[in-house]
């Protein structure tokens, strides 16, 4: 995935049961935002991979504060690739589930 | 404690720790 200077990783063990995951969001290079983030703190949160989309928790976070309204789409695709990443992962083990 | 707890309005829940140093980019 791009280097969005955002970083997105799974926040608990995948076991490609649940529809909702942990993910846990932080900066690793504010130089790649055009606003300033609000501080250099890890953000966790869930995400429902079948009722959500990663802009409307990007647009969420502008509104909290955490990031300023012109970086959402580098928020969104950091989630998005995050999120495709693990939907691709739980394609293969589907089988080995079943 | 160090975590801070910040509520959407649509209810998501965000909570706030802090990045470990070593999984900051040293610029």
């Amino acid at each position: 995935a791009e280097d969005t200077g955002v970083r997105v990783e799974l926040a608990e063990e995948d076991h490609g049961r649940k529809s909702t995951i942990a993910l846990r969001l932080w900066v690793e290079d504010p130089k790649k935002l055009k606003g300033k983030p609000k501080d250099n703190g890890a953000i966790e949160f869930t995400f429902d991979l079948e009722r959500e989309t990663p802009d409307d928790v990007a647009q969420e976070m502008i509104e909290s504060g955490f990031f300023h309204e012109s970086d959402v789409k580098i928020v969104a695709k950091s989630i998005r690739d995050r999120v495709a990443l693990i939907q691709w992962r739980r394609e293969r083990i589907r089988p080995a589930l079943q | 404690s160090s975590l801070t707890q910040v509520v959407h309005s649509a209810g998501r829940r965000f909570i706030v720790s802090p990045v470990p140093e070593s999984r900051l980019r040293e610029s």
